[in-house]
């Protein structure tokens, strides 16, 4: 079972403490960050259950916390995988998502499994490893609900042989 | 290329091709132009000096001269252009760069900086800031929020209620810049929002300013007794990186408010991204 509090509790005592101006030592910014890191985990489990029940399916939801810096395992290593996108905004949102993937060509479906415009952008010249490439794709998301995306990575198309036609003599 | 433009339906940026830096943003909706000057600064930390021993610190700050140094007069640049965004990416040294973004539709200009860690090896502090240079005529005033609710008029060098005589010219016109700061005209106004409270100013008119990242060697002698080194867990790293996003909208003084509110919702109650393999249970409550 997840539950909040840890994390409500966390930052009660960073908000009390003016944790984020650089006032403390170092030691007790670390434990900050600790306090908040053990909080958002119990967090993470009660999102799961949530999106569980509002979707109807029970999945292993994961939360890449390192998409500021375009660091995601699961996308950066699955041929398929469901983006789900929640607007906690009372109004709805078109959405650029952006995603660091494998080299390669994806297809993204909608929530009604109309295919959607997507690139993979890669920074000419540039380490992957530094700037990984980015899929892209624009979501439109309801005011307070989520919609959920499909991410297919296509397989690479072998080039066809091709037969000269004979020239007619 | 002589000329460096990422451009929508709703917004022109313009870059000098030979400094790669920002120079024009255009309103294409309202047919306003506005000569942008933008790039990074950094003021040398106080130690202390003949008028005062306090030193730049986590709680104080306090630069030892009025001007900020350029971490650079130009930035590498490269520039990406596809049907859903377009990007010009500036470099401007080993420690600093931006992104500057627009997508399809957006009417703000987007920009994305990294900075960091910050080189101390020559023995001084540094307080790094992005700047904004304009042709507004601000006569001394500026706007900063208090926590995205009430925007309060900053004038330089004033306080409303005391007879103020100034003795920090940088740091004594800074205030907290909770969610947006701009300036205005009366006619044209050049809004900032952020990702997170940073300091702000404009120092001059025209000008606006924004902290993004700080390190320091000295302590301040407020009670910390340790230095802003920003080092990781040991307290010997080197130092921290820091990536974060600063919104820019320009608009006429009439629509402004509409435009950045809204916009700093979008970006406050932003979307939550969750994935997932797929081909979960059904699942049911009970």
């Amino acid at each position: 079972s997840g539950e909040s509090v840890p994390l409500r509790e966390a930052m009660a005592v960073l908000q009390h403490h003016d944790a984020v101006s650089g006032t403390s030592r170092q030691h007790v910014a670390d434990d900050y960050a600790r306090q908040l890191a053990e909080g958002w985990g119990p967090c993470e489990v009660l999102l799961n259950n949530a999106l569980a029940r509002l979707s109807g399916s029970k999945e292993n939801f994961t939360f890449c916390r390192e998409l500021n810096v375009s660091v995601c395992p699961l996308s950066q290593t699955a041929a398929h995988f469901q983006v789900t996108i929640y607007n906690p905004l009372g109004r709805k949102v078109d959405w650029m998502v952006r995603l660091p993937v494998q080299e390669g060509v994806f297809s993204v479906r909608d929530p009604n499994g109309l295919t959607v415009p997507s690139e993979v952008l890669t920074l000419p010249g540039s380490d992957s490893q530094e700037y990984p490439p980015e899929l892209l794709f624009s979501a439109l998301v309801p005011a307070l609900g989520f919609s959920t995306y499909s991410v297919d990575r296509l397989p690479r198309q072998k080039p066809r042989a091709r037969t000269r036609r004979p020239r007619p003599q | 290329s002589r000329v460096l433009v990422i451009q929508n339906e709703h917004i022109r940026a313009s870059f000098n091709p030979d400094t790669g830096l920002l120079v024009e943003i255009e309103n294409l909706d309202q047919n306003l132009l506005l000569p942008v000057r933008q790039a990074f600064f950094w003021y040398n930390a106080s130690t202390g000096d003949n008028v005062s021993s306090q030193a730049s610190g986590a709680y104080i700050f306090r630069p030892n001269q009025q001007e900020p140094l350029p971490v650079r007069h130009w930035a590498e640049t490269r520039l990406v252009k596809t049907s859903l965004v377009q990007e010009v990416h500036q470099n401007f040294s080993a420690w600093c760069s931006q992104v500057v973004r627009l997508y399809p539709g957006q009417r703000h200009l987007e920009l994305e900086w990294t900075v960091g860690p910050i080189p101390v090896g020559d023995g001084w502090g540094k307080e790094v800031i992005s700047r904004f240079d304009t042709t507004l005529e601000t006569d001394g005033r500026f706007y900063t929020d208090s926590n995205g609710r009430e925007i309060l008029e900053r004038r330089r060098d004033y306080r409303p209620t005391w007879n103020f005589s100034q003795t920090e010219p940088v740091a004594g016109n800074y205030y907290p810049v909770n969610s947006r700061i701009y300036i205005t005209d009366g006619n044209m106004q050049l809004t900032v929002l952020t990702d997170r409270s940073q300091g702000g100013s404009s120092l001059s008119d025209g000008s606006l300013e924004l902290m993004v990242h700080r390190r320091l060697l000295r302590d301040d002698g407020r009670g910390l007794g340790e230095p802003l080194q920003e080092a990781g867990p040991n307290g010997q790293g080197p130092g921290l990186w820091v990536r974060g996003r600063h919104l820019v909208l320009l608009d006429t003084a009439r629509a402004a408010a509409a435009g950045h509110r809204l916009l700093a919702e979008k970006e406050i109650l932003a979307p939550q991204i969750v994935l997932a393999l797929g081909g979960g249970a059904p699942y049911r409550l009970g």
